[in-house]
This record gives C-alpha cells, sequence and structure tokens, in this order.
C-alpha cells in the first residue's frame, strides 16, 4: 500500500527538535 | 539558494497571511544570524518555526507544502547549530 502522503512527513521529530530548541541554554 | 526558496514561497504564500508572516519572521531570523545576532536569531528561529510547523501541518499535498517541508528542515538545522555555538560561548 502507498504510504499516506501525510507520512512522508515526520511532525514529531520536528516538534521535539523545536521543544529542544526552545529549553533554556 | 536558501533565500531564493523562502522567497518563492513567500510569493506561494501571498494568499496565506500567517503563513506569508511566519516565512517574514524566518528571513529577520536568517539576516539576525548572519549579522552575528545569535541571541535575537535563535528567538526568531523558534518564533517563526513554531508557527510554520502549525502551517505544514494544515498544508494540503503540494509544491508549496515540498517547499515549506524543506524550508523548516533548513531553519531548524540553522537554529540547532546557533544554538550549540550560543552554548559553547556561555563555557
Amino acid at each position: 500500500v502507498d504510504p499516506s502522503p501525510y507520512e512522508d512527513i515526520d511532525f514529531e521529530d520536528l516538534s521535539k527538535r523545536l521543544d529542544e530548541l526552545k529549553k533554556k541554554t | 539558494q536558501g533565500r531564493s526558496a523562502r522567497e518563492l514561497l513567500m510569493e506561494m504564500a501571498k494568499d496565506k497571511p500567517r503563513l506569508f508572516a511566519a516565512l517574514d519572521v524566518a528571513s529577520a531570523a536568517v539576516a539576525k544570524d548572519e549579522e552575528g545576532s545569535a541571541v535575537d536569531a535563535l528567538d526568531l528561529y523558534q518564533q517563526s518555526l513554531g508557527e510554520l510547523l502549525l502551517m505544514l501541518s494544515a498544508e494540503p499535498v503540494g509544491r508549496r507544502r515540498e517547499l515549506l517541508h524543506a524550508e523548516i528542515k533548513t531553519l531548524m538545522g540553522r537554529a540547532e547549530f546557533l544554538k550549540e555555538q550560543i552554548k559553547s560561548y556561555q563555557w
């Protein structure tokens, strides 16, 4: 089955990285 | 190359003021980054990325979505690099 087009973007990864970014240094 | 991709995106986002505004903040972040204002740049990267991610999740499949996804990954990479730099300055 073709993956749905929405699976090509890893939102979980992107939002995790953004949270990491927002953590105070 | 990065700039032209963002300019093309802004061209395509003319009908979506919220997306356009988020891309504008991203351009400001890159400008601050390039002029060496790391802390300001990081703040603007964070703001724009939060908004751009929201936009991306609502964006229908297509060229703009692909460009937006690529732009977000570029901006995220720059912001993470900048954050590492700031951390190393502090130590």
